[in-house]
């Protein structure tokens, strides 16, 4: 069982890395064991650096960037042990247009083959992506009622 | 596993009787602030074990109970009923009740379970017992947030 | 002095009280002291509750509510008290479209008359109410450039 | 009181001297993810005296100092000056500068002054001197969030 850890470590910390370079369009990011010496009691930190930037402490990174690189592990886990949903909530807000559209989406796109993802958003572009729409309206003040819209066929 | 239907009765926003298929896998949920979007979150969350009432944006667990408006009483209880279908087409029912003076049920199908029991069917379908599949409104950044340790929990739940 | 301080708590707490009911279309809201029988020495609690609905904990609040609720007491504030300038990083972020049109940008049109807003923004309805646009850009990897486009004669 | 300018060098993403004129009262600031905007609002916030370095998104007071990028050597100190205008025409330049090894110093015109001297600057002219003039990035909710106590402490600096 403590090889299981391991392996689930290093091999998300190799799909974290690969992911890493696709989202940020190069950059380099791993993970680390904060106590090498000892991997079974040691906590996990993170390391990622944009193309071309040097990070000396992860709160430096922006709103837009911390987002992207807590999707990027997030999914990077998914990669490694799947899991059948996901709830994301607003997690488009901090992004830019361009990563919603060229990052985001991607990530959206091709995860949602491996896991269901129920996400909730204010973001147009997001909206476009899904297979059906669930819109949640309160006509009836304090009182929620949900509507869905299947944007595609759905196969048997 | 997939979740197929969401039915919810008493929780938060949604009072009234409330069945929604989800056949998609990729579904966007939309609608103008305060209409209950992140309330269908809280529903998910709660209905396969959540223990703690702040993860639930509340002070006791009785907050995720219908409250009441201007026009409208408070509810008694609160349930929502999760349906689940495997790769092999089996559906799996998992819910939840709970009311005003504390009472709480599980349910998996149709008999009656202990929460040590959701989290079984948790752990049998990897669904993070620790919530790790929901990000949190505002906390997009939680997984660069956590300590060291926290994270550490996180993949030893996954492993 | 002391005086000067239950002056201002209870002048904020008026137009807490009155720009609520503005921002919010209804609803009522106010500050309260969470020990009336000291008020020197008590904390200030906020109740905001949007029309229709019961706010048992203010935790319950959505997202975009908080947020409102938040910039409300902010020009509540503003309203008593001048100051010169403000900084606002992405508050439109969790506001939906009909809010940030209908209602965050009356509050900045209005407020910019008594202060000076410098207001980050993803949004596009936001950046259509500048006077200005400041566009941060980073040709240079890591190295962060101003432009400014003026979108307003700027009278003497 | 009108910030009517802004010049930096060496702070955070600013290495090169930037100025830049502020000559409107609403004023929007656009740019991608990691462009430098919040950085904007740090430079302004510690040119008046912000004093930790958390709140600057360091861990210590030097880190607000250009580190360097894969093409750039890190600089050897920061610097930001704003300048304020008076409703009657009067100007005030207040400006911080920090080195790598710690020194720093406070400039109001064209006198070295110490931080006491910046923040009766702020009392002067209401500019809080806690902040309150800022909003983070996703804090939006921070009065809200804020403790009775908390809040309390920033009526007192209002009155
Ligand atoms: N126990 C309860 N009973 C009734 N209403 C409740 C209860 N708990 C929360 N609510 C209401 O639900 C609403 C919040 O819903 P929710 O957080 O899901 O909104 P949202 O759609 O996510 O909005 P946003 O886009 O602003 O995040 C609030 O107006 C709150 O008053
Ligand atoms: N001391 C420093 N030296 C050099 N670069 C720095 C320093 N501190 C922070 N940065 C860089 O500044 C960038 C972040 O800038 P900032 O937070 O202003 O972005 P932003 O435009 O607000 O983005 P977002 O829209 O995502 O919030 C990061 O990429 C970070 O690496
Ligand atoms: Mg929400
Ligand atoms: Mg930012």
């Amino acid at each position: 069982i403590k090889a299981r850890y391991i392996e689930a470590y290093e091999e998300v910390n190799k799909n974290f890395t690969e992911l890493f370079k696709v989202v940020f369009d190069g950059g380099e990011a791993y993970l680390k064991l904060e106590d090498p010496e000892n991997p079974l009691e040691s906590g996990i930190e993170i390391f990622a650096q944009p193309p071309g930037k040097k990070v000396v402490h992860n709160i430096q990174l922006s709103g837009g960037e911390s987002a992207l690189v807590a999707l990027t592990l997030l999914f990077a886990i998914l990669s490694y042990r799947p899991q059948p949903f996901f709830l994301l909530d607003e997690v488009d807000a901090p992004l830019d247009d361009a990563n919603i559209e060229n990052v985001f989406s991607k990530l959206l796109l091709q995860f949602s083959q491996k896991a269901q993802f129920i996400v909730i958003s204010h973001n147009k572009r997001t909206m476009a992506l899904g297979d059906a729409i669930y819109g949640v309206t309160m006509e009836e003040t304090g009182i929620s009622k949900i509507v869905s819209v299947s944007l595609r066929e759905v196969s048997a | 596993l997939k979740l197929r239907q969401l039915e919810v009765q008493g929780f938060k926003s949604f009072v009234d009787k409330t069945k929604i298929e989800l056949k998609e896998d990729l579904l966007i949920v939309v609608g103008p602030n305060g209409s209950g979007k992140s309330n269908i979150a809280d529903c998910i969350l709660w209905a396969i074990g959540e223990q703690s009432a702040k993860s639930l944006r509340g002070a006791k667990m009785q907050d995720v109970i219908f409250h009441g408006t201007k026009k409208r009483p408070a509810a008694g209880s609160a349930e929502v009923f999760l349906l689940f279908e495997k790769e092999d087409g089996q559906k799996i029912r998992v819910g939840r009740r709970l009311n005003r003076n504390g009472d709480s049920s599980y349910v998996i199908d149709d008999s009656n379970v202990r929460l040590k029991d959701i989290h079984e069917f948790c752990y049998r379908n990897n669904i993070s017992v620790q919530g790790s599949y929901l990000v949190e409104q505002g906390r997009v950044e939680k997984m660069l947030a956590l300590s060291p340790q926290e994270r550490k929990s996180l993949f030893e739940e996954v492993a």
